[in-house]
């Protein structure tokens, strides 16, 4: 319904639910989303931030949720 | 873990970024 994938989705709901100042790391999201391979996590990753869904935060590989305040 | 003063500067100016270009694709679908 919002124009994501499935694998998308699960990222993008990943992100929103960190707490955390710094964001979520790709590896503690390949560590949660067990089923999924780095490359989908990533390429997934890349799309969110294009779409402005996510940005980067310390370092190119964390992330936070624009709409998670 | 805290943040200096620097990364959190650097973190707001990355989510303005993503908040505009999320209001221009949102612009572009309607």
């Amino acid at each position: 319904a919002n124009g994501l994938s499935p694998s998308q989705n699960q990222v993008l709901s990943l992100i929103r639910s960190c707490p955390d100042a710094q964001g979520i790391s790709t590896q503690d999201l390949k560590q949660r989303l067990s089923g999924m391979s780095l490359a989908v996590i990533k390429q997934a990753v890349e799309f969110l931030s294009n779409e402005g869904h996510i940005f980067s935060t310390i370092d190119e590989d964390h992330f936070k949720s624009t709409d998670n305040d | 873990m805290s943040l200096t003063a620097e990364q959190q500067r650097k973190i707001e100016e990355n989510r303005q970024r993503a908040l505009a270009r999320r209001a221009q694709r949102q612009a572009a679908q309607s």
